[in-house]
């Protein structure tokens, strides 16, 4: 564990947390793409099949709470503040998305297993399961300040990862290629919306 | 691609 990778973590949780108290506080999600919320449930449900493996208390414990929250957002946007959703705006076909991802796990993967090649879908779906968000953002052409925030908090996430590789390949020889260019890909589309968004 | 021993990051 490094500077970088822990606060990245810490950045990822405090995204999550950001949202659940928009979502308590404005009793209200809108502003958010559940199709966005319920990409990151796929992405975290696919990629920790392999929580019985123990690697450290810390990584079991953030793997359950990312697991839990992300099932928990999805339960108050289409149960608990099901009225407040607008599904009329949430209109990016993420089919697509899963249908591209599932094609690119199952031929570019470290080795061909069902736990492998899910968690290699899950890395290529989170690179991308932002851009529903992204999508309604620029059709209603407004965010609120905290959902704002919570775009900063994801972005400042992903960026830190790259810091972390940076630091992994000179420190452990610490190399992983497929998420890495994934990990690029996503901290583009991230750094994409924040250009747009400080130039206006 | 390279293979990582095994996947420790999040």
């Amino acid at each position: 564990m490094n500077f970088f990778r822990l606060t990245a973590d810490l950045m990822h949780l405090m995204s999550i947390f950001v949202l659940l108290l928009k979502i308590q506080k404005t009793r209200s999600c809108s502003g958010i793409s559940f199709k966005t919320q319920l990409l990151y449930a796929v992405v975290f449900v696919t990629r920790y099949l392999d929580l019985p493996k123990w690697i450290s208390l810390y990584n079991t414990l953030m793997k359950i709470f990312f697991i839990a929250t992300s099932i928990y957002i999805l339960y108050l946007m289409k149960v608990k503040f099901r009225a407040t959703y607008d599904p009329s705006q949430d209109t990016f076909r993420i089919e697509f998305l899963l249908g591209a991802c599932l094609l690119l796990a199952l031929v570019f993967n470290y080795s061909f297993s069902f736990i492998e090649v899910l968690w290699t879908f899950s890395i290529y779906l989170e690179a991308v399961a932002i851009l529903p968000q992204l999508f309604m953002l620029s059709r209603t052409g407004e965010a609120e300040t905290i959902t704002t925030h919570y775009l900063f908090a994801l972005g400042a996430y992903r960026g830190l990862y790259l810091l972390n590789w940076i630091w992994r390949f000179y420190t452990e020889n610490y190399a992983d290629l497929i998420v890495w260019i994934a990990g690029a890909i996503q901290t583009a589309l991230y750094s994409d919306f924040f250009y747009i968004y400080y130039k206006k | 691609p390279t293979k990582p021993s095994f996947h420790d990051e999040l």
